[in-house]
């Protein structure tokens, strides 16, 4: 046996002029993650456990783009997704479309252990999340100051883009919306900016 | 989109994923997070987890394909994520962090950095964005 490892992630595609302030942020909170995470496999957490405990830690937090802080829709909303995966038995959980439900990786958790189904959504998952005592809070909970300047931006280039960052157009990287001739099921590639 | 992968000192391997999906998308879409074996899948051999360009991520089944290419080609963890990476997302951007049973961490990204951080019980540990 090789003894325990893990990993955690914030998101792909990082905008190259992000300040200098905002990465010592995203380190820090990814370093008070993986300090969590190792206590608790250190304390013999199973690996599921620990997936779901350090997840939801991201989540509670506004900085990446999950539950607080998550990115709007083009109606200013918040729909979150979330799925969870043990590979003791290969077995799984997800969920999506949801607005109340404050940590939808343990509901993802709860439809893999407490449901027949491997993945529900929208109104019949958050039925359930209530049903099993999930904590709920109000869509606004989820929505920050930066994001609603985000939404604004991206609907002024009309354009799907980067959940945390506002690309500075022109800029060759995959944050800016680079108009390219590539197509993706029918549609410019830029339409597929990345989360 | 955040995620955490881990395998624990009994050789057993989790993903996670939870995401708010992309800035200004139509409401009802559904992005690779939650769609098991695209941005999430765990087996005895491995755990993943995705983000970037959630279409490129679902058509190229990246996190089923890493566990794929262990089982088939027998390749090592890293080398797997590194041949998804570079094989599996045509001009689609994504990043990926995995983790083996045999306790081992690898990542991988094609676009400009990948907030991510990893750790192991032999004291390796990594935090970082950038290449």
């Amino acid at each position: 046996m090789g003894g325990w490892a893990i990993a955690v992630h914030g998101g792909a595609g990082v905008d190259p002029n992000l300040p200098h302030e905002r990465q010592e942020e995203a380190k820090q909170l990814l370093t008070r993650c993986l300090n969590l995470g190792i206590s608790a496999l250190r304390s013999s957490l199973s690996a599921i456990d620990v997936v779901e405990l350090v997840v939801r830690e991201l989540e509670s937090d506004p900085l990446f783009n999950s539950g607080r802080g998550s990115a709007l829709t083009g109606k200013g909303t918040v729909e979150m997704e979330a799925s969870i995966m043990d590979g003791s038995g290969r077995r799984c959980g997800a969920v999506s479309g949801l607005t109340m439900v404050k940590n939808p990786v343990s509901l993802a958790r709860l439809v893999m252990d407490k449901s027949p189904h491997s993945y529900l959504a929208f109104s019949g998952a958050e039925e359930f999340g209530r049903q099993q005592g999930l904590e709920m809070v109000d869509n606004s909970y989820f929505i920050t100051e930066d994001n609603v300047e985000m939404l604004k931006l991206a609907k002024e280039a009309n354009t799907i883009m980067y959940d945390y960052r506002i690309p500075t157009v022109g800029l060759d990287t995959c944050s800016a919306v680079v108009e390219s001739p590539l197509q993706m099921n029918g549609l410019p590639i830029s339409v597929y900016a990345p989360e | 989109t955040v995620g955490c992968v881990v395998v624990d000192s009994e050789g057993r391997c989790a993903a996670a994923t939870s995401t708010g999906g992309l800035m200004n998308k139509m409401t009802g879409r559904i992005g690779d997070s939650p769609l098991i074996g695209a941005g999430t899948y765990a087996c005895d051999l491995c755990g993943v987890s995705c983000t970037g360009e959630g279409e490129a991520i679902i058509r190229g089944t990246l996190s089923r394909d890493v566990a794929a290419v262990m089982e088939y080609k027998g390749l090592g963890l890293q080398e797997a994520v590194d041949y998804v990476i570079q094989e599996r997302l045509d001009e689609g951007k994504a990043g990926l962090i995995a983790v083996s049973r045999n306790g081992e961490v690898a990542y991988g990204f094609n676009c400009v950095g990948m907030f991510r951080g990893c750790a192991t019980e032999n004291g390796f540990m990594e935090v970082g964005i950038w290449e």
